[in-house]
């Protein structure tokens, strides 16, 4: 059965969507077989890869509201790949909390998800989840589906301020939904390794994942995954084509990067 | 009576907390007396200007759900100013969508900020909202109290793909709680001038405005303010010592950028 990876961080602008399209796109030319989920009503991942949202007939909104809808109807196949596919989400989603208001107290708003994915899950070897800069209820619906989290951050103070409430949120969805959720790891993206505040960043990220180790919390086995992803303007170019950062620029450094991470996300299997 | 600013983008991490901080505390410099508004639960900008939420008896959260409680009762003084002051946050404003869901109907819900901050608007010369990176009820509040938007972006092609929305929503606030809201103009953060990708964006924005121009859009006054600020890991760094950038390196980039970009914004007076 497939790894479920949500990456998530309710920080904004960290490099979430990034991380879920090329990390994706990696271990798709690995040779897995990947979905991508896109939970975010900016649509970032879908238009990352260059569907066009307001052309689909239906998308993750549909799939959550209706129960007509299921997972295999709004996939888009991704070319060049063996088999790299997405379900999109269009600005339509941003009404799916107020849809499935009445639906929280049972517990059902929050894993629909979780219902609508189960039946392709067994397709695909890794399913990666886009989270919104949020800790709502799509957040919390990926969470609910997800085997494992990985924190992509930005080694900034300010990024570093939101670590507590995140795995507190972690810590909550293990005692409902999710008893098994785990932490995998950070990435860290846009990454300036020369400065003094990088240093800071990653001792304090060290110093707290290490403390934890042997540990029964979500993070006992967390690590900062290597290679940090180097800041690199052509992966913010490479949306502009709808393409990963491989099909863009396989030469430059994010490609390099997002390659090497792919391999260490692969080879970290956590114990449950 | 004050100029009344939104800081927002629903783009997660393009600079809202940092330019609401460093514009207000340059306009301060400059004499103005100012107020910030902290509308995010991250709170970040409380975080940014050396307020530790945690030992706060009443945040902007006991502000919007108890009716007893005032927006002096909530204000810290940021010393070192002749007046800046802050309303803080803490991460209990993320419970205040559900606190104030049955007054949604109504409108009490998305005018509650604006009813307790207008007893002390006069005090002030410039109040400064820090909004959310998503379209919330808080991040409505700051629209419905506010008379200007201030965008800031990144000059890249995700950013660019929320705009159109950002502005939808703008419309539609003048349609019910703010009829006079009207966007001052764009802050491009972070910016790396030298970059194809900045060039592109930048032509795409400017051609948008000047298509507005002389049209009743709400847009139609809206400028990409001078000069751009600069990426500068200085700008990173200073929320860790809980100082604006002027207290921390008053001779670098980011304090000369924010300090021009005040001037700016001061002399760019909007015709209602
Ligand atoms: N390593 C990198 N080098 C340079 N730019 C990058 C890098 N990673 C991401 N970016 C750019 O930085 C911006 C933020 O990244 P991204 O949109 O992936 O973050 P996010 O966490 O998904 O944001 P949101 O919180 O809005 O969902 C984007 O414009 C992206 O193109
Ligand atoms: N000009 C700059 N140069 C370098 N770093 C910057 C600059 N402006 C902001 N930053 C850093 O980039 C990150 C994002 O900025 P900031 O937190 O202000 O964005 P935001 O839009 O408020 O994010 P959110 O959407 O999470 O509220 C922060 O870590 C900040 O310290
Ligand atoms: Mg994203
Ligand atoms: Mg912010």
């Amino acid at each position: 059965s497939p790894r479920v990876v949500a990456l998530m961080n309710q920080k904004g602008g960290v490099g979430k969507t990034t991380t879920a399209v090329n990390l994706g796109a990696a271990l798709g030319r690995m040779g897995y077989r990947v979905l991508l989920l896109d939970l975010d009503p900016q649509a970032h991942l879908t238009l990352y890869l260059g569907v066009d949202p307001e052309e689909l007939e239906a998308t993750i909104y549909d799939l959550l509201v209706d129960d007509e809808v299921k997972a295999e109807d709004i996939r888009q196949n991704i070319e060049g790949y063996d088999k790299l596919d997405v379900l999109p989400a269009d600005v339509s989603l941003a009404g799916v909390e107020s849809e499935l208001a009445d639906k929280v107290v049972t517990g059902a708003a929050q894993s629909v998800l979780r219902t609508k994915v189960r039946p392709i899950a067994k397709e695909y070897d890794f399913i990666l989840l886009d989270c919104p800069p949020s800790l709502g209820l799509l957040t919390i619906n990926a969470l609910t589906l997800a085997k494992e989290v990985i924190v992509p951050m930005q080694a900034h103070f300010l990024a570093l301020q939101g670590m507590g409430k995140l795995f507190e949120t972690i810590t909550m969805l293990r005692q409902g939904f999710n008893p098994s959720l785990l932490v995998a790891g950070i990435v860290l993206c846009m990454h300036e390794g020369q400065t003094i505040l990088a240093g800071e960043v990653i001792g304090d990220l060290e110093g707290f994942l290490e403390g934890a180790r042997g540990t029964d919390e979500p993070w006992a086995q967390a690590k900062i995954f290597e290679p940090p992803i180097r800041r690199n303007i052509k992966l913010a170019e490479s949306p502009s084509f709808g393409q990963s950062i491989f099909d863009y620029d396989g030469g430059c450094n994010g490609a390099q990067d997002y390659m090497k991470l792919a391999e260490s996300v692969a080879n970290h299997e956590l114990v449950w």
